[in-house]
């Protein structure tokens, strides 16, 4: 029988082959078992679709268009959650780039906003033509006070939300800001700005799509 | 010499042949959210002389076979391994929390050869 070191030796191989340093920790251990997106349980089982049908290409996402073999919904780590602005509600959102390795071509990055609000919308609101007025910054250097702060910001999306009784969402492509914060000491994260209507719940995700082409060769090779 | 042929029955014959492989049993069920475990298959059995198309052999394969029918101490048969391997997805948690999806080649055996 092997020994628990050659059992250990050999799983390390298998991890780093799945682009794991060590074995993740249990899912019972974590703090918030992390919901899985929909969006993400749809992937996974059209590609056991299309793999039965054996017309998929294991390094394309199809529902992107990219080219792939990875897609990661990296969850906002921003400190604190809304505050209050000059003008409205304000939220810092970071995305850790870390989790991708140098080896890794990213070829998508789509932020996802969704705001909730559950039964605080009130149905006046609702059948009003108000929105939600959304703003998204780049933040370009480490965040300052005062005057200096909004010096150090660029405007990445500016548009009103139009409200929905259970949540509403944002997308946008950030592909070549995401690419910008692999960078060492370039990643500050984006600021998230809401005018006019208070108490949303904001829950973001970075979608991640990329390829290693350690682990994906073509298949007319 | 003269070759000698041992009789091989059709189940000895290399091929593939079911393996389940249950993520539970590697203790990996905590961490991959699916699938539970997937069918892997294996590649098990002899390479005789004469080596049938079936078997998918190399010209190499052919030669050996031939030389271990007429030397079967000194050159051994070929070896039955995967020739086409097919990919599979899985979900899983990473250290960081996030959620991925995660497309591995060469996961499943869908056919071997001597080689």
């Amino acid at each position: 029988a092997p020994s628990p070191g050659d059992l250990n030796a050999q799983e390390r191989l298998f991890l780093s082959s799945l682009g794991l340093s060590s074995r993740p920790r249990p899912a019972d251990s974590r703090p918030q078992r992390r919901h899985v997106p929909s969006a993400l349980w749809r992937m996974f089982r059209s590609s056991e679709h299309r793999k039965k049908a054996q017309d998929s290409d294991p390094c394309t996402v199809a529902e992107y268009g990219v080219k792939g073999n990875i897609i990661r919904y990296v969850q906002d780590q921003g400190e604190g959650g809304e505050v209050p602005s000059w003008n409205g509600l304000e939220k810092q959102l970071f995305f850790n780039m870390s989790v991708l390795q140098p080896v890794e071509q990213l070829t998508l990055a789509r932020l996802e906003v969704r705001f909730h609000w559950g039964p605080l919308l009130s149905s006046e609101l609702l059948s009003s033509d108000r929105g939600l007025s959304v703003t998204l910054y780049r933040v370009i250097r480490a965040t300052l006070k005062g005057a200096d702060r909004q010096t150090n910001r660029r405007l990445l999306l500016s548009q009103s939300v139009q409200l929905q009784p259970e949540s509403t969402a944002v997308t946008l492509d950030l592909t070549s800001v995401a690419e910008s914060w692999r960078k060492p000491g370039r990643n500050y994260g984006l600021v998230l700005e809401m005018l006019d209507l208070s108490l949303p719940l904001v829950q973001s995700s970075l979608v991640l799509v990329s390829l290693n082409p350690e682990q994906c060769r073509s298949r007319q090779r | 010499r003269s070759a000698v042929h041992l009789p091989v029955s059709p189940s000895n014959v290399c091929r593939a042949r079911r393996l389940y492989i249950d993520f539970k049993d590697v203790g990996w069920q905590d961490w991959i959210i699916a699938p539970q475990g997937y069918m892997a298959n294996y590649c098990h059995g002899e390479c005789p002389f004469p080596l049938s198309e079936t078997l998918n052999g190399t010209n190499h394969a052919i030669l050996q076979t031939l030389v271990h029918s007429l030397d079967p101490q000194g050159t051994p048969q070929p070896c039955c391994v995967p020739i086409r391997l097919s990919p599979i997805s899985m979900l899983y948690y990473d250290n960081n929390d996030n959620v991925v999806l995660r497309h591995y080649q060469d996961m499943v055996v869908d056919e071997c050869g001597c080689r």
